[in-house]
């Protein structure tokens, strides 16, 4: 039986304890400040008030047998690297994950060992800034270093045509894995609603309309070439 | 030529203002704080220390020429409202863009008329959950309300069987859109080196090895079976 700590109540160690929690995880939930242990004490097994660089009260709580950790502790570099230390090395915890607030921070947990770095900022910050700069790219979703998965408006040159005749493989060597597409809902004259749909792997003979956001996939400089048109 | 306001230089905010502007756009970042202005100004076009709450301060600093705002001013839900109200209804800006701490916050954005809403910590606690509880699960992406990407472990009954046997889409109504695969790098015998490699949209005739995670697109229920086998 797991147990899951996190060591950290802001933002994301309180999301992460509320949703594991919810999930029917048995979780300790960690904070120094005495609001935040009150605020979650009644949604997850455990809650303690402490200072989690300190090694000895973490032996005391039963740290030792907890199995997953999860440390988010804020901009304080040090205190993360204080705890994470102690996890992994004196109390061996098998899966340390910790929450980087920067490159820089990041690189230092990668040193001593933490198993997992989440940046929750910096990956939306980035995710945002392609958007805002390519207006027509709705979404750029990293697969690995060479590939993405990229929503973008379907250009006008499209419209009207389908996939066989655009023949995106052939042009731009990327895939279409779906389309996103406004229907219209089948309401009385007065509601002029339209529903999102996603048509998933979409055969050859569908036609693109106006409006279509396609879901492509493939290395991202032949993505960005799509963005060109 | 569009100018983005970065209202609040927390890790996004910071984050947001630093990529747009490397990306060549005009940046105006504000914040409360002289010392986060500090760390920006030879990074950004503008950077000016400033209460955003005050209207006549934010009129006097050209605020009305731009044209996209990110507002991220952390966790006092009524800066974040005030501010955004403003930027929306009295100096008409045409996208605002806000980060939201959590649930309620983002309801009440969103009555106010905000574009676009933000929740880096929360998306990032879900899915860092959600792979927690489903050990053989490395990531869920959420294409839509219905739909996901997930990456997951093949199942040890895939190994050395082609997709077009194993029949993903027939058993389980999803597709799968790549394949991630460690293969040795062609180095001498002491470097024992793997590299990962994605295989887009693989053949029918690709036959699953050990270690191999698959990438697939489907209704969300329909990719948690495999999960179950
Ligand atoms: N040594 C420590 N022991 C226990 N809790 C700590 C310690 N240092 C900081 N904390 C707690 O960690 C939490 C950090 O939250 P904060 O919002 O500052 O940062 P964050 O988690 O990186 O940000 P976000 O809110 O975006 O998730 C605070 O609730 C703070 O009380
Ligand atoms: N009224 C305001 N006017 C200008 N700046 C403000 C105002 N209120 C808060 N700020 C600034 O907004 C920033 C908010 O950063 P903080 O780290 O608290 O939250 P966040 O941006 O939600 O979190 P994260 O660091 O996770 O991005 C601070 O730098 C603060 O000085």
């Amino acid at each position: 039986e797991h147990v899951y700590a996190v060591i950290g109540l802001g933002n994301f160690g309180n999301a992460v304890a509320t949703l594991l929690s919810e999930k029917g995880m048995e979780v300790l939930a960690i904070d120094a400040d005495e609001n935040k242990v009150e605020n979650i004490v009644n949604k997850v097994a455990h809650a303690v008030q402490m200072n989690a660089t300190n090694e000895q009260s973490l032996k005391e709580i039963g740290m030792e047998d907890v199995h997953t950790a999860i440390v988010s502790v804020g901009d304080d570099i040090a205190s993360s690297l204080l705890i994470c230390t102690y996890l992994k090395d004196t109390l061996k915890i098998k899966n340390v994950i910790a929450k980087a607030t920067d490159q820089k921070h990041a690189r230092v947990l990668e040193k001593i060992g933490v198993d997992k770095i989440i940046f929750p900022e910096y990956e939306s910050a980035r995710r945002l800034a392609d958007t805002l700069i390519s207006p027509n790219i709705f979404d750029i979703i990293e697969l690995s270093d060479k590939h993405n998965i990229m929503e973008i408006k379907a250009p006008s040159s499209f419209f009207g045509r389908t996939l066989e005749e655009i023949d995106i493989r052939k042009r731009f060597d990327v895939n279409i894995i779906a389309i996103k597409r406004n229907v219209p809902n089948a309401k009385d004259d007065f509601e002029n609603d339209f529903e999102e749909t996603t048509i998933i792997s979409p055969s050859p003979k569908e036609q693109i309309v106006e409006g279509d956001v396609l879901i492509m996939i493939g290395l991202k400089e032949h993505l960005e070439n799509i963005e060109k048109i």
